[in-house]
Order: C-alpha cells, then structure tokens, then sequence
C-alpha cells in the first residue's frame, strides 16, 4: 500500500548524511571542525575584524582500546561579529536558515553546516549544544540547544541572558561528538595549516585531545577588504529569478525595472533588450504575462553584449599574500603567482588566482602536488573530481614546458565567487563550468611558461658547468 | 548588516542544482529522463506489473544551427500502479514528498528527483507541466502544474477528472525543457540499454526527436519477486531513531518493545541487551530518560551478536538474468556471475552481484570496463568517485589472474538495498563503506579466479598448438 509522507530538510540531511559528507567518524570529525571554523572567519569577515579562532578538542570518553572511535567535546570560539540572542536557536539548529545567501563571496553559502555538525554530535551522543554569543552589546546568549530533526527546528533546553560587562563580542560552540581523531587527525591539521596560509590575518589556534597546541599566528594586522553585496547581472538570469525580481520591483515600467534591478544595464541596454523581446518600455514590470517574462529572459540570452559583472562581491587572497604564503609552506626554489581579471559565469563573477611552485621543500613525484582553494577555503578530498584537476592533467601539457616526467612541482588554485559551483553539499570538488575551466587554464599555463624559462635557465646552466 | 533567511527545500535545490546533478542542458536532460523512467520502474514494481515505459522526445524550438540547445517536449508514459488524485499535485510539485521513505528496495529514495526535472523545465520555459494519472479506477485526473518554488508546494494550473471507461490505469508525464541532446545522446541510449538489460521483463521504448525509435522489449513474461517492508536492523541505530521508535511503540514493557520494533531480535537477545545497557526490563519504554536513550543504543553497538539483517526488502537481478543479460550485451567468450548472501552495514541489508567478462565483443583495452548498477539502474558518470573503481583498481591485482596489461575485460557490479549509500543526490556514484567494499572485492576476486582458470586454458591450448 501506497504511503506518502513530507519530509523536511532536516529529517532529509539527517537520513542522508553522507551526502552532506558526514560519512564516517573520521570525516564527521574533520566536517565538524571545518564548518565551525568556516563559520568564524565569515562572521570575522563582515564585522572587519582580525579573526582569532580558537579549537579545542578534548576527549571525553575513551570507549576502550580497541576502537579509535570515541566520545570527543569539540569547543571553538571566535572574535566575529556574533549572533543576536533571538537569533541563535535557528541559526544553530535549523536546517537551511542562515545569512549568506544574498550575492556576495563567503566561506558559506547553504545554511547548512554549522546545524549539520550539531546534528551530528546530537545523534551520537543525544547530549544538547551550548552556544554561547554576543555581539558586543549589554547581553551575551548563553543556549543549551538540541534540534528537532523531524520538525527542523530548534529545541531550547535552556536559556540565560548575561551581563556583558566586558563588552565582549564573538561566539562559543560547544557540543559532543562520536568521532574517530586518529583517522582525520592528518587532514585536520593540514585544513588549519592550509586556512592559515590563505588567511595570513588570521589567528588560528588548535589544542588537540593529545595536549598538543598547533599555533597559527597572523602574518598581517590588516583586514582584507570585505566583499559587498551587490546586485545580480542579467546574463543567466532565469524565468523563476526574473519573475521574482518583476514582483518585488518599485520600478513603474521595464526601463526602470532593467537598470535598477540589474548590474551593468543602463538605459540604453535596456532600450535593446526590450527591443529585441518586443516588449513595450512603459509597460508595468509587475503586469507582465508569462509570455512576456519568457521573451525578456530570452531577449537577455541573445543580447550578448553586456560588461563583464562587477567584481565587489569578490575579495581574493591577493598575489602577495599568495605569494608569502606559498613561500612559506613549500619553501620552493621558482614560484610564479598570478590573479586573473574577474570573469563571470551564469551571472556570477569569479577571479581565478593560480601558482607553479618548483623544488625546495617540494617532494619529486610523478604526479602534481594540487593545492586547491575556493572562497579562502582549502579543498583536501575529491580531488579527481576537480575542475582543477582536470585542468592540470589533461588540459596542461607539462612536458611542453621541460617539466621531467617525476618532478617537484606543485600547483596552487585559488576560485573566489559569490556562488562557487561545488560539486557536493560537503564542498569539496568543484564542477567544471567552462567558463572557470577556461580561466584556470589560461592561468596555469601562464604560470608554466615562466616555470619554462627557469628551468631553461636551469637547464644551460648545468650544461655550462659540465663543460 | 547580517540578514536571516530560512529557505525551503525546493528553493535549496533552485539555487544549487548542479548538486542534484541539473547542472548543464545536456546532463539536465539525462537526469529528466532518468528520473522519469526509475519513477515508471519503481511504479510497476510495487503493483507487481509488467512495466511497459515509452518515453518520447519532441523538438519544440530551435533556437538556431549554431546551438545545440533548444526546446524539448518530454514525455513519459507507464502502465505502473498510478497516483491517486488527490496526491498528483504534491508528488510532482513538491520536493522532499515521496512513498518510498520506508524500509524497502527502490529505485527512487529521496522525494525529490521527479519534481526536480519538472523544476528545471520550468525555469528553462516557463511552462507548466501536465500529469495524467489512475490507479485503475474510476477516475482520470488530469492535472497541469507548475511549483511554487519559494514555498516549495504545487500551483494548480487547471484539474480535469475524466471518466476511466478503458479502466486504464498508469501515468502520464509531459514537460518542456531546454536541453541539449547532441551532448547527452549516447549516454541516453546506454542508459535504456544496461535498464533493460537488468530489467528483463520491463519493454522499454525511446522515441527520439530525430525520429529514430529505440525498442527494448520484454525477454521473461514473469514479475520478479518485489521486496518487501521490513522492521529496521538493531545495527547501526543512533538516539535519534531509537527515541523515535519508543515514542512510537504500543509495547508496555522494554522486552516488548525490542521485539516488536526490531527485526532478528528474540527475547532473549532483548535480556541480554537490557542487561549490558542495566536497564530494568520492565520499564515503560515512553518513559525512559535521555541517558537510558543512549545507554540502550550504546548496548546495542557493544552487543554484536545480532543475525544478519532479514533480505525481504530486497530484489536483486538474480545471476540467471545477470548472465543472460550480460550474454546478450558482450557476447563475451568467457563469463562467471556469482550472487553474494545477504550482507548489512549500518543496520541496511545489501546484496552484491558481479560478474567478469571476457573477449567476444568486448574491445581490448588497458583500463577495465566498467558496469555498475544500484537497485537495477545503470550509473553512467562519476566512475572514478565510486567504491566499485577502488576495488577494482587498488584491491584486486587483475595480473596474478594472467590478465595481460591490454586485454578485452569487463567487469559488471550490481549492488541493491534498501539504502544505498550515494555520494551525491544526482545517484552516480556510491560511497565506499567498508562492508560494501569488502562485498565487493569477495564477489569480483571469485569471478576473478574463474577467469584465471580459463585464461590458463587459453594459454595451455595455444602452446600446445604452437609445438
Ligand atoms: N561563529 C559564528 N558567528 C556568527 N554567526 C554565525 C556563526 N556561526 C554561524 N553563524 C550564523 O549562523 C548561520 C548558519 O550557519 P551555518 O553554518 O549552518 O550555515 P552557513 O554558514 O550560512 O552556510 P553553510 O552551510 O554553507 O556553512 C550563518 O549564516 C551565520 O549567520
Ligand atoms: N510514474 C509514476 N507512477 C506512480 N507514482 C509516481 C510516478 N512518479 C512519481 N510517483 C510518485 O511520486 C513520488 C515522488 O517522486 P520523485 O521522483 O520526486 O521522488 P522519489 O521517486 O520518491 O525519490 P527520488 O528523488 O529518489 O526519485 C514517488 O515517491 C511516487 O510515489
Ligand atoms: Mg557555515
Ligand atoms: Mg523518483
């Protein structure tokens, strides 16, 4: 017999939780630890302040020798912007709420994570969260949290509201997780050796369930500048975002709606983009037929001829910090850093930064060692199922730039967008857009052929000695 | 300034539809005709009907020679158990709301993938999607729909319910979309080919829009067994089930309740179980506290005596299709097919079924040919993402069974539970949980040593020529 049932996002996470990359103890652990950091950093970000992150894993109980699979508290605080008090159950445990979803870079982009990881520890150990947050004000929310995962809402086990008397800003998580350390410890500590490099204004700090401190202190006292929000381009654009953006416009007809609910469409674009839909100007953007919505996405289709998006919502690592930070990872003996000009795909700007790293501390392998980053983020699993890869294996061909078949050579990829196209809900690859595939070749290639005339240079010189 | 948003399900998948694998017009096309086509199969299989499936592909629109994409009509057509009138618009318009949430092999597990294609069609066309659908009954009710995208519920177009005079029972799906179907022809094609080749009672129909007529009828007259509902497996349950199911439980005492709510769990198993947890046996189970919640799933994992899971909710191919089928596809010189026992990872029961292949039709190569199959449909992308690939590749060492470095083999895997553990919500590749790939490597390694068997033959009777 036939039953149907409605279920919500978070009973849809929580019975398929591999999709959303919590698939074993190990990788729960590393998720868990990357979604919290992620988060800090953003709220950093926004409130232009030097982040200071502090992760602290201890082991809470030992479920026996044979097993590395046990009950670990995981706690990470931040000097971010917080979160206001009425905000926090929801923002904590419910499923696909959050504050990053307007069009602009940052780490997170789902609603997702964060409530993710709780939902994890909740599941394994059926313990609440503590979160604890202000956001400099008179009052810090102090939450015992659990989630409703059949609901997708939040289930307040307690809540205190303290005085802030030290005019403290940022936010605490704690909570309780089943997690295997041993198996993700590696990957973990690459992720915040990774992050450190790509956020040189960062302090990140780890205290592990071993007593090891792993200390990452900033290189640079100055904020990046932030990414702002700004509005969507026409190309891409699509009926559903186009009839969404005709219901809420202020505009009285189509030439005020175009260049105000756009980027880069003046009134002269707007004149030719009507034209070519055959749709009058003055007619009221909210009265439009289906028909007419239709032949204005097309019309934007065809038209072809729009400036490339503004590149404000990006904030890219810059060549320098690149650069530095390369330099100081893999010690290489040639380095070559580029940053592409913004380009765009379906609407959204992106800015591809690419480095070829040679010798030094560079093991000789006769496969790339790949460094990938997106939106600040260093990307460590699905590698074979990268863009990026792709790009260096099959669309570089690097004997064409005197590079021995076993050589100590690395690539480093850096994609910044407001809307980065991954792969999976765990971030982790990204998908080969062509627009993205085509940037990060010509940026690579770029970088190979200075890697050329070192090791011509190289090359001569040996030859010299020789004689 | 920090803006909080909850967003719906369908508009998660709106904004992020290459992750449930919509991400270019020709891969949005496959995934439409597959979703539609393991909808049909699913909706023979529970009525125990022999599935008739047409599918047919019109051009709409073109949109010019130097653009493969265009305007499609799709259509889908079955002879399955139908939707009843009152369901159509939600099992069609909304995301997450489905029948197959139970405990039971399907093709279709996540609610979701039938409302996304209509999804993708409607925002590439802003069309309404018809669905004509009965259970056999009196009744016809034709519907045309489109989805409320924000609110991720069903927009009534127009309802007609017509008079069943034929007492035709079955449905009927057509939509447009943009797509391109130069780029994803032949993965089409391969994709009715391998479903009817593990569907051998299934006639299976592709009408394409360049009027060629792909047919696929029917080899066996007989309905396979279909799986059955079963009672979850104690294995693998976390806090967050288990307070379910004593919520849910009409059982008086903890005795009771274990052996009611679980399958493979006697009463003495529930003692011994109660035990180890030292919970009173005569407890009330609604009453039990948090901590008892964690001690009896704690019990449960400690336990391990448990018989392997009931193999009722599933319905392999079975190795005399299997063999068939292959047989039919390679016309292979050498074939072996082995059926592994029911097996169980986290509480799921799972049946693996592999095959080796050799010579015939199969062309000689360096890198293996690869067939794999979940729950009877064919997974055609993400090859190097799948647990079948690693075992194919770093557990098994295909040159200690006198398989030369370029050699006509290929190996078939066909994998069923009533969970598959996907990586991705677009269903190409699976994850590699240890249990599976243990099942695995045990099928493929006695495939293997038949095939080693027989190349020795080979080998033997060509050296005894050459004296
Ligand atoms: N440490 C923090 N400081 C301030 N705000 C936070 C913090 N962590 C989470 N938030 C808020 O909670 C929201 C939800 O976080 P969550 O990680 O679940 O989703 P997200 O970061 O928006 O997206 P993603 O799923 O991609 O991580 C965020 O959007 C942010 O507004
Ligand atoms: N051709 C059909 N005949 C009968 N019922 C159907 C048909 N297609 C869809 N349904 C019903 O509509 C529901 C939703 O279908 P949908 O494809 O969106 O999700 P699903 O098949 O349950 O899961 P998945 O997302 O994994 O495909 C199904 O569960 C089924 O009950
Ligand atoms: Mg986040
Ligand atoms: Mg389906």
């Amino acid at each position: 017999d036939i039953k149907f049932e409605q279920i919500s996002p978070s009973e849809f996470f929580y019975k398929n939780r591999d999709i959303a990359g919590f698939s074993s103890p190990s990788r729960s652990l590393y998720m868990s630890i990357r979604e919290l950091v992620e988060n800090a950093l953003d709220a950093a970000e926004v409130g232009r302040i030097l982040p200071e992150v502090y992760v602290q894993l201890t082991l809470e109980k030992d479920a026996g020798e044979e097993s590395d699979v046990k009950i670990y508290k995981l706690r990470v605080e931040d000097d971010g912007i917080g979160v206001a008090g009425d905000y926090i159950p929801k923002a904590f445990a419910t499923v696909l709420y959050g504050s990053k979803y307007g069009y602009r870079q940052s780490r997170g982009t789902f609603g997702l994570g964060g409530t993710m990881a709780l939902l994890y520890g909740q599941i394994t150990t059926n313990r609440p969260a503590t979160v604890i947050s202000s956001t400099g004000g008179k009052e810090i929310h102090k939450y015992q949290l659990m989630i409703d995962v059949i609901e997708n809402k939040p289930r307040i086990i307690s809540h205190e509201v303290l005085d802030n008397r030290n005019k403290w800003r940022g936010t605490i998580i704690e909570f309780y997780l089943e997690a295997d350390y041993t198996g993700s410890r590696a990957k973990i500590i690459e992720y915040f050796r990774n992050t450190a490099i790509v956020n040189p204004h960062a302090t990140i700090t780890f205290e592990d369930s071993r007593g090891r401190l792993y200390h990452f202190p900033r290189v640079i006292e100055k904020v990046p500048e932030p990414p702002r929000e700004s509005k969507p381009h026409p190309v891409g654009v699509d009926v559903e975002t186009m009839s969404r953006l005709l219901a809420a416009t202020k505009a009285s007809n189509l030439i005020g709606f175009l260049t105000s609910a756009f980027q880069k469409v003046g009134e002269k674009t707007a004149r030719d983009i009507l034209e070519l839909a055959k749709i009058p100007y003055d007619l009221n953007p909210r009265r439009l037929t289906h028909e007419q919505v239709t032949e204005l996405v097309e019309a934007i289709k065809k038209y072809g001829k729009f400036r490339a998006p503004d590149p404000t919502p990006l904030s890219p690592i810059g060549e320098e910090f690149l650069e530095s930070g390369i330099r100081q990872m893999l010690k290489p003996d040639f380095l070559y850093v580029v940053q592409r000009p913004p380009a765009s795909y379906s609407g959204y700007p992106f800015v591809v930064e690419a480095a070829v790293a040679y010798g030094g501390d560079i093991p000789p392998s006769d496969s790339i060692h790949l460094f990938r980053f997106a939106n600040k983020i260093p990307l460590l699993y699905d590698e074979r199922a990268d863009v990026v890869w792709k790009v260096v294996t099959e669309r570089i061909d690097w004997t064409t730039y005197k590079v021995p078949k076993v050589a100590p050579l690395a690539v480093i990829t850096s994609i910044c967008s407001p809307k980065i196209p991954y792969k999976t809900v765990g971030k982790e690859a990204i998908a080969d857009r062509p627009e993205i595939e085509r940037e990060l070749t010509t940026a690579i290639r770029e970088c190979a052929r200075h890697l050329k005339l070192y090791l011509s240079r190289i090359e001569k010189r040996e030859a010299a000695a020789k004689r």
